[in-house]
């Protein structure tokens, strides 16, 4: 579904240079279930926002269902980001002068398709239809979290990138989140997801350790 | 230091009411370290926020250092937040033009020091001095997690608040931030935090449970 072949990323701030990412290969097949681990700093961030077209390599190539990204126009990558890929951000992201409803429709209303109850039941999925009407300002740390979690799987996506999807929820909710992500891994989506909780990486089939910007170990594991 | 003497806190959104806060008693010494922790959802950022001064109870009174803080002017109160308590909020609140050097010296220039020195020895102290010159949007998540963790301690403050510090960090970064809060703590500054992670709540010497907007237990516990 996904591949990496000898990515770079290198930030260039005036004068200096950070190489986040230094000669990454990673090849995910569909129907995977990845974690991503790292120290903070490492590179995971902005390997995930490569692999969700929301950045370009330094260099180095990205394949999406084999065709080469570095192809597409910028309204083929919005097109594919907003119907193939479902992506979690790390801050949440969430439109603030739209209710927790109106940012879970977002990608539908983008999409053309205009459906309040698939929204309504991706928040329900999430446990937060009694605050479907609140604005972000409004809502707990762990339920804007939830929101943006459900902003993702609303157009029910081939890719699934999940940014620390559980950093602001106590561990029911993290094992809540989780079981959701399980479900819909099983029922063929493909998840990629960053963390550096142990109980939350349990959840994965494979693992993949991130170090000073390159991979250094990426091991199958029994999921929990 | 603190003491919360049956504190409600009432959202009042057009029609609907949130009763994020029923009735809290909470009486903290100066010098201790507790941990706050609870669903998503249950009231602890609504605790936080009280108690740095940031919000006022709907009921029920604070008193800070023994004074009701009811009674304090906006200018009291801008004057005790600046000067005696750090806050680390959940989603960080850095200033997205400045840079991190300057986000850490913002305290200080808000009492009108002026010590660029002492916001760069903060930021050693949580390992990103070599991120001084960046912006927010140049910061890894757990990187601005620490530069608001700094922030947060350079005016070294009577009392700090936490929530969720350790949300975006691995567990090496996260266990090198808590032995920085306990050395603070041992030197007297009284730490209060809000985490999920059993891990970290493990550096406190006392548990403070909520649910649905309520305390259901308060105890001491053998500090790691
Ligand atoms: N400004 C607001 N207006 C309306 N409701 C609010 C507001 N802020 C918080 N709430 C609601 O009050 C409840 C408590 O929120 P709070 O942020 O204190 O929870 P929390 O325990 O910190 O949760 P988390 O662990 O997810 O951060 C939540 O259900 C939330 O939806
Ligand atoms: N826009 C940018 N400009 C310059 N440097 C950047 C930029 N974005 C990230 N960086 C740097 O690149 C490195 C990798 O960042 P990245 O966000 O990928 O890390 P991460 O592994 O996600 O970390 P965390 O676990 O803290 O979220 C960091 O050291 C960061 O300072
Ligand atoms: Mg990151
Ligand atoms: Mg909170």
């Amino acid at each position: 579904l996904i591949e990496l072949r000898q990515v770079s990323k290198v930030y260039r701030m005036g004068g200096v240079e950070v190489h986040a990412l230094r000669g990454v290969d990673l090849q995910v097949e569909a129907g995977e279930f990845v974690a991503i681990m790292g120290p903070s700093g490492s590179g995971k961030s902005t390997c995930l926002n490569l692999l969700g077209l929301l950045d370009r390599p330094s260099s180095g190539e990205y394949r999406f269902e084999g065709q080469n990204t570095a192809s597409l126009s910028e309204v083929e990558r919005a097109r594919l980001r907003n119907r193939r890929i479902g992506f979690v951000f790390q801050s949440f992201n969430l439109l603030p002068r739209a209710t927790a409803l109106e940012n879970v429709e977002l990608p539908l209303v983008y999409a053309g398709v205009r459906d309040r109850r698939r929204a309504l039941a991706a928040l329900r999925a999430v446990g937060l239809e009694h605050r479907a009407g609140h604005l972000p300002s409004q809502l707990s740390g762990g339920e804007q979290q939830r929101v943006a979690i459900a902003r993702a799987l609303v157009m029910r996506p081939a890719l699934v990138l999940a940014d620390e999807p559980t950093g602001n929820l106590d561990s029911l909710a993290s094992v809540e989140i989780m079981s959701l992500l399980q479900t819909l891994n099983q029922e063929g989506i493909t998840v990629v997801m960053v963390t550096h909780e142990p109980d939350v990486a349990a959840f994965a089939r494979r693992v993949v350790q991130f170090r000073d910007g390159r991979i250094v170990s990426d091991r199958p594991q029994q999921a929990r």
